[in-house]
């Protein structure tokens, strides 16, 4: 209904004005409703994102790089996730196109949201596996069977999902 | 309901049967590319009711069952078991039990099981329960390889329905 | 016309069934003319992939892993380089889902092509960089404005675009 | 042709003349998101002359000018030359060169220029030196970034045109 739609909008929008420049580190974010239909009924319309990174002018979003576009994404995602929480969060190398300064700002997010539901977080990347509690390799020895293998961080090179960056 | 535990046996990838404990807050699943890391996530899915093979990667349900390797025959069915603890947050009918074991199964010939707590049940009973919890029936608690960049790209309007999801 | 299409497929064909073994470490792959229009005419038809990582049984396309799909991409878009080399070829970020021994025998193949065209690689892997003749920065130290400059490997780190994944 | 430098100037992010030397076999560009590497890559399309914004990731061709940040406003021209090297693989009214320096400009109001060796030229001058070296015109001479995984996951009718292009 269209009263519960707006209080949610409201929230998540709230939300999303600090996440973005958390993970950002600066700049500001925020989502617009759209009148889609043309006729003022913007409750019934679109969602729009109007964001600006810092320092940077406010463009459009495809002019956004690949790594900010990720890091916006995740920015709403996230707010919606902290706004109305599940019991678990799945995600699969989202972390994926962002460098490293921005790794570490999204997984002290993943780190403070983990208080409250459980993560599993999918990934090629040393500074996302810090975080985790416990990390869990999946290796193909014999070609075309999984096997499970609980690991330490230290031992995870030897298992070559570990992308080396540095 | 938070998980404890997820088993897998003839599921893709996963010929034999394997397990993830996954009690902790944060857990990190890592390996090379092609070793079955997002076969887990297909597996959740699929144990929480997934009907749409489309949804699991697959062009045919039959397409979850392990189907074999340089090594090894096709299985003839995949079984994956998710294991939640009782946290309170469950439906009234559960709330006797400390813990609670969703079972799905596919056999080669096309017939499905599911059980909850080994008993057999309906595809309805399974649904019911995530529904009531919460979990699994929102969009944004899945975030799939590849799509994050989606809720960038999208239109508005596709944007305000994944907004309804959360409302 | 038809008879160039079809010695540019056998040989692009060719090259990719050598390729891809060499960039999977294994398996084998080939092109496949299809019949789109049913007039059992394959030389107007569609272009298909048929793809069998090292041990893995054969599955269509879509079953396969996203760094096993890029890497099969990649080794197709290799073969047509090396069929037909341009004097120079541009990477923006390809390297992006693969895992460290892929990014290995990726770069040795860009490393040997680079001996007849040039190559300009965008990335955050420091296994890629590792291959380059010469390493450009960009950095953003003002707000919204490019600078380049020249850097080594080891002064990198500072620049904080590599992505540490050890 | 080998390509010996690229100069950027008032396009996109680069507000101030940079250029990158081009001269080896296998030139990395790094840094962080969004710090305009990218950016470099639309440059050389820019100025080897494509035509449609939409490749270039804005919406209109003004797109490409530098549009200001925080300290410094707008630019009004962006500026491209490409400069190459004559390995004898030319048009021959370019033999005679050692180099050949191509040029695009535009300019607030609209106006495009190009210039071959410092001389204005119409567009089809320098589509045609690029059509004649092979350079830029072949797709898969140019993958931006996430669209490695196309060619996997087309049709296999658009697949044939990718690989009509190597024909
Ligand atoms: N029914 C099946 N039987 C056997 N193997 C299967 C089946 N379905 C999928 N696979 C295999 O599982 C592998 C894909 O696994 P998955 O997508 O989990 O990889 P991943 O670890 O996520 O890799 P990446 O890092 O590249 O994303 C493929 O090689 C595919 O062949
Ligand atoms: N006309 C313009 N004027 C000023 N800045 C622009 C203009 N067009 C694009 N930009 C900026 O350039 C930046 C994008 O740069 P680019 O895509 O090259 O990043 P990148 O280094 O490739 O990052 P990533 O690693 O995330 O892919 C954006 O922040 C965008 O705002
Ligand atoms: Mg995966
Ligand atoms: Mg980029």
């Amino acid at each position: 209904c269209r009263k519960r739609f707006k209080e949610t909008f409201d929230a998540v929008n709230e939300r999303f004005q600090v996440l973005f420049p958390r993970l950002f580190n600066g700049g500001n974010a925020r989502l617009v409703l759209t009148d889609e239909s043309g006729d003022g009924d913007v409750l019934q319309g679109g969602v729009d994102i109007v964001a600006q990174p810092p320092g940077k002018k406010l463009q459009s979003l495809d002019m956004m790089s690949g790594g900010e576009k990720a890091l916006t994404a995740v920015s709403l995602i996230f707010a919606m996730f902290m706004v109305k929480p599940t019991p678990f969060c799945l995600l699969d190398e989202v972390d994926a196109p962002l460098d490293e300064a921005n790794v570490i700002r999204f997984r002290e997010i993943v780190k403070d949201m983990s208080d409250q539901s459980q993560f599993i977080v999918i990934t090629h990347n040393r500074r996302t596996m810090e975080i985790a509690d416990r990390l869990y390799g999946v290796t193909m020895e014999e070609p075309g069977i999984s096997k499970l293998v609980s690991v330490k961080l230290g031992e995870m090179d030897q298992l070559k999902g570990a992308r080396k960056a540095s | 309901m938070r998980i404890k535990r997820i088993d897998l046996c003839g599921f893709k990838s996963f010929c034999d049967r394997m397990h993830l404990d996954l009690r902790q807050s944060v857990t990190a699943v890592v390996g090379p590319n092609g070793c079955g890391k997002s076969n887990v996530v297909d597996a959740l899915r699929w144990a929480m009711g997934e009907q749409s093979a489309k949804h699991l990667r697959g062009k045919a349900m039959a397409d979850v069952i392990f189907n074999g390797s340089d090594s090894r025959g096709p299985s003839g069915m995949a079984e994956i078991s998710i294991t939640f603890e009782n946290d309170g947050n469950v439906p009234p009918e559960f709330l006797q039990y400390n813990e609670i074991t969703v079972t799905r199964r596919l056999h080669r010939d096309g017939t499905s099981e599911y059980l909850l707590n080994r008993l057999p049940v309906r595809l309805r009973d399974v649904t019911n329960l995530f529904l009531g919890t919460g979990v699994g029936t929102r969009a944004y608690s899945i975030i799939e390889q590849g799509r994050v960049g989606l809720i960038v790209s999208s239109k508005p309007v596709d944007r305000r329905y994944f907004i309804e999801e959360a409302a």
